[in-house]
């Protein structure tokens, strides 16, 4: 069977992301009911039109939903892995018609893109890149940048993907000693790449020219920061980061991101806004999502919660459905949904 | 946050790191 699905409710259509108005309104479940590890929405050519769809990622199969009617979704096709496991969807902005996937056990181990051709029903698979691979991001224009370690030192890649899946061209970046945790793209600035590091520096790369231009200390009050959001204003930085090891130290709660600005000029930098939970919440930060003004947390409570970076504070939180906690969230490239999962495989749509 | 505590701004930071950087 295709569908394999609740429709929750029946809402209007809402293009305008507002989490104050987020309501559930329908569940992907994933038949083969194995652990669900991550989600992610892109376009894709059916029939001849672009369709916005789901895509879900389990152990060892990621699968393609296409939208039926409102909040119905039907799975057209899933490509099936058998000995690496899948560790995260890539999205990849302004591409259709392909999934980036990070296939490994703890490490990334390979990254493939996944094709498939609704008119001849075949599918393609392309390996793309391969090795002890720490961090990857897809980048606008059809990159893919990624760090990997090699015998005695760091790569930075970036590898632009052809139609056919393959790689088009390889550049490389002015490599770093210490291992990259995240990378960001700056929005607004095409050529400008950041970095987060293990020993807390951000860095920046020129990434048409490769070169390293600043590496910038960010402070240790909070180890192992991921990037989710960087833009530049008025010669300054901006980053907004989630502190994944944050313990609840601030008086204002626990800290779950963070509004950084960096002056690139001077290489310094200080903290703008903590987002905390809200008085009375348990639980930290174990996964999250930013996009546009907002972010979204899953915590270790088992609760969703979402900020607006705007006004400072939560504006809306999500209790778990059914008895499962909550695994992952992300906000969907495509719509104004956000793609809750859970361990069992079950997918919820906001 | 104090802006004076991040010292001179400039606009233009890209470029003038790209062109101060090792090539």
């Amino acid at each position: 069977h295709s569908i394999e699905q609740t429709e929750i409710t029946d809402v209007p259509t809402c293009d305008t992301l507002n989490p104050g108005n987020l309501q559930l309104v329908s569940k992907l479940k994933n038949p083969s009911g194995s652990c669900s590890v991550d989600v992610s929405a892109t376009w894709w050519e059916i029939a001849g039109v672009k369709e916005p769809c789901i895509i879900t990622a389990c152990e060892y199969a990621i699968s393609l939903w296409k939208p039926l009617d409102i909040w119905q979704w039907e799975k057209m096709y899933s490509w099936h892995f058998t000995e690496v496991p899948v560790l995260q969807i890539v999205p990849m902005p302004d591409v259709c018609n392909l999934v980036c996937v990070a296939l490994g056990n703890l490490e990334i181990r390979e990254i493939r893109v996944l094709l498939w051709f609704s008119d001849a029903k075949s599918e393609n698979q392309v390996l793309l890149s391969s090795g002890n691979i720490q961090a990857v991001l897809g980048l606008t224009k059809r990159r893919l940048v990624s760090s990997s370690r090699t015998l005695c030192d760091q790569q930075v890649e970036i590898v632009t993907i052809a139609e056919d899946g393959g790689s088009k061209e390889k550049q490389f970046l002015m490599p770093i000693e210490e291992t990259i945790q995240t990378f960001a793209e700056v929005q607004g600035m095409q050529e400008a790449l950041l970095g987060t590091t293990i020993m807390n520096n951000i860095v920046i790369w020129n990434l048409k020219t490769g070169q390293l231009l600043r590496k910038i200390y960010i402070g240790d009050a909070y180890q192992a920061s991921i990037c989710h959001k960087a833009y530049s204003e008025m010669g300054l930085l901006f980053v907004v980061l989630s502190h994944p090891c944050a313990k609840e130290k601030e008086p204002s709660g626990s800290p779950v991101f963070q509004l950084i600005v960096i002056n690139p000029k001077t290489a310094l930098s200080m903290g703008v806004m903590l987002y905390c939970l809200p008085q009375g919440q348990a639980g930290r930060f174990l996964e999250g999502d930013v996009k546009d003004n907002f972010a979204a947390a899953v915590l270790t409570s088992g609760t969703i919660a979402i900020w607006d970076l705007l006004l400072g504070h939560c504006t809306a939180l999500l209790p778990p459905v059914s008895d499962q906690n909550w695994s992952f969230v992300k906000w969907s490239g495509t719509d104004s949904h956000l793609l809750a999962g859970q361990k069992d495989g079950s997918i919820f749509v906001y | 946050c104090n802006q004076a505590d991040l010292g001179p701004i400039s606009i233009n930071w890209f470029e003038e790191l790209s062109s101060e950087a090792l090539p």
